[in-house]
């Protein structure tokens, strides 16, 4: 470190400690680090303050490469430069990701989101293979004032969902949120059936489903990033929500993933509740980080 | 793989003659990266990788002529040791009925583990009964007495609107006239951080007063796992630790840094969705799991 940094050794161990806590993992740690050293490494005495400031604008910038929200749901946060997609058929978000994730419950946030917006909204069941996922859906249909439709008993997910989008269609549904079943990537099975559902969402609606949105766990550790690196590769993603910030997780592992994979974070979850669901925003994210 | 790493290491030493601390020091932080990158705890592995540091100045690595294969054998050892030496199995109360309490995050596999763990009890000649005290979240009561329906085993059904431990109550006493032996209770998912639910969970757990209070845990779980396990095991009392879904890729460094930090056992673990998926805990296949 430059003449006048006011960073020492220990400060320097305690930052890296506090990032590997974080689930930053070595990597982007040791990136996040050398990247401080040279901003520090200028020829002035830095306060405390300055240290933060310049930390907290790094880990922003790292986990914002990916971009924030395109599409819809761009449109949804009337981003800058969201353009504009009403009236343009149904808009089909189809929600993946491994087990117990938080996956059904970010579709009934979704959705009230979009309600509030005053657009229609159809939840599909495309879960028919856990115990009570539909009757879970169906509530969040209800407590979200949305549309709901699901297969008969022992449906296949592909054909509930050809049948759900050809309803939406129909109905002039603005946006179709598609559940799917937790399913660990290691499963290839499990990963070609997402890959049918694709298929067939796309034969429905044209350019179906226009967001695969991956929903991952921020009490998950380095195993997220193989999570979004194999969902990505398999069957491709648009956008990440991170769930269960409302622990004290910091959810670190988005930095590799946005810098690796490039992938945008569209929102983050704080909770169980309808509402419980936000914007990300990368600033709040870094301050959060370094705590 | 770490055994690849380490040779590497040492092959490009040899030639230099005698080992030194220095040496030695060089691959001990390829074990360190190790098990960060398995989500093993940073507290835990500063602790593990001092304690494998006086072993591995031993004559044993110094004089052999394979120093990477002592150096994984003594890791191999020591990760064995700390994730349970022996078997740690339910405890049984000698006058029925035994009663098991199921707690953890959002989504980690309660549910689902109630139903594996009551048909691994029938299997074994015993009479569970599952008793549903989740009545937050959508459609729990359905999930828990769909899959309790699935393991043949008998569930109490609650009345809308009733506390965790009305409910529990009422199913003691359904259990008790049909005469099962064990109660197993699955409860909503908490956040250790949510003083108004962990209050709850330790009222319940003083009024069941359990033979096993199994915190179920996610395999994947990153560096957070130390603050969950401790948080719940202060609170709570744990005699066990559960840990879900390791028949995906996670290393699995949570069950070192759970069960060092708070001492409880890891009693079983996940092995998939369905009902068979529960085997119990072998710490030797953690260890190798761990290291990759
Ligand atoms: N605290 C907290 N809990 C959450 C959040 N999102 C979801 N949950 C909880 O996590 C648990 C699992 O949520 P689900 O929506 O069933 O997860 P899923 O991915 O659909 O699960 P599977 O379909 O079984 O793979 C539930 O108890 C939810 O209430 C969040 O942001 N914060
Ligand atoms: N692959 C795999 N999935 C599992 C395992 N255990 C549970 N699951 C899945 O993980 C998801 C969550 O399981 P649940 O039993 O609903 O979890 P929970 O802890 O009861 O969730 P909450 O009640 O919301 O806190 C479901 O999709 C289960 O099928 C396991 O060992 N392996
Ligand atoms: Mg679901
Ligand atoms: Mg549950």
């Amino acid at each position: 470190f430059g003449q006048g940094a006011q960073i020492g050794r220990d400060q320097l161990e305690e930052l890296e400690e506090a990032l590997i806590q974080a689930d930053v993992g070595m990597d982007y740690t040791v990136r996040i680090v050398e990247e401080l050293g040279q901003v520090l490494g200028r020829q002035r005495a830095w306060t405390q303050e300055d240290i933060r400031g310049f930390l907290t604008a790094i880990i922003a910038r790292a986990v914002g490469v990916g971009g924030r929200r395109r599409g819809m749901l761009s449109l949804l946060e009337g981003d800058a430069g969201g353009g504009s997609r009403q009236g343009k058929g149904t808009e089909v978000v189809l929600v993946v990701g491994v087990n117990g994730t938080g996956k059904t419950t970010t579709i009934g946030k979704l959705a009230h989101r979009f309600r509030k917006r005053g657009l229609r909204v159809l939840l599909a069941a495309g879960d028919t293979y856990r115990a009570a996922a539909e009757e879970q859906l169906e509530i969040w249909a209800e407590r979200s004032g949305s549309l709901y439709h699901r297969g008969s008993e022992g449906a296949d997910p592909a054909s509930v969902v050809h049948d759900a989008l050809s309803i939406a269609l129909s109905g002039s549904v603005d946006v179709a949120l598609v559940d799917t079943a937790g399913r660990l990537h290691t499963k290839e099975p499990l990963m070609r059936e997402l890959a049918k559902i694709m298929k067939v969402a796309s034969r429905v609606v044209e350019g179906a489903p226009h967001e695969v949105v991956l929903v991952l766990d921020a009490t998950t550790g380095q195993n997220a990033l193989v999570q979004a690196r194999t969902f990505l590769e398999t069957v491709g993603v648009t956008a990440v929500i991170l769930t269960k910030m409302d622990g004290t997780a910091k959810g670190g592992i988005l930095i590799p993933i946005a810098g690796e994979l490039g992938l945008p974070i569209s929102y983050v979850g704080l909770g169980e509740g309808l509402d419980d669901l936000v914007p990300f925003d990368p600033q709040a994210y870094a301050e959060a980080l370094i705590g | 793989s770490l055994a690849e790493k380490l040779d590497g290491i040492f092959k490009r030493l040899k030639n230099r003659g005698r080992l030194t601390e220095k040496d030695i020091d060089a691959t001990l932080r390829e074990v360190k990266l190790a098990l960060l990158e398995a989500d093993v705890n940073f507290k835990a592995v500063k602790d593990f990788v001092s304690r494998i540091r006086v072993k591995s100045l031993g004559e044993e690595v110094l004089q052999s002529l394979t120093p990477a294969q002592q150096v994984i054998k003594i890791v191999n050892g020591e990760l064995i040791q700390l994730l349970g030496g022996s078997r740690a199995d339910l405890n049984r109360s000698p006058v029925p009925p035994t009663r098991i309490l199921l707690v953890g995050l959002q989504g980690s596999g309660k549910t689902t583990t109630a139903a594996k763990l009551a048909l691994l009890l029938k299997d074994n000649g015993q009479s569970p009964f599952l008793v549903p005290a989740d009545m937050s979240r959508p459609a729990a009561v359905k999930q828990l007495l769909t899959v309790a329906a699935k393991a043949g085993v008998p569930a109490h059904s609650p009345t809308p609107g009733s506390s965790p431990a009305e409910i529990y109550r009422k199913a003691a006493l359904e259990a008790g006239r049909s005469g099962s032996d064990t109660l197993i209770i699955d409860t909503a998912g908490r956040l250790h951080v949510d003083e108004e639910l962990m209050d709850e969970a330790s009222s319940l757990a003083a009024m069941v007063n359990p033979h096993d209070t199994l915190l179920v845990a996610d395999a994947m779980t990153g560096q957070d796992a130390v603050r969950v396990a401790e948080a719940f095991h202060s609170r709570i009392s744990l005699t066990g630790i559960i840990m879900t879904k390791l028949d995906g890729d996670a290393r699995g460094g949570a069950a070192l840094s759970m069960r060092s930090v708070t001492g409880v056992p890891i009693k079983f673990v996940g092995t998939g969705e369905a009902l068979d998926g529960l085997e119990p805990f072998h710490p030797d296949r953690m260890a190798s799991r761990i290291l990759g």
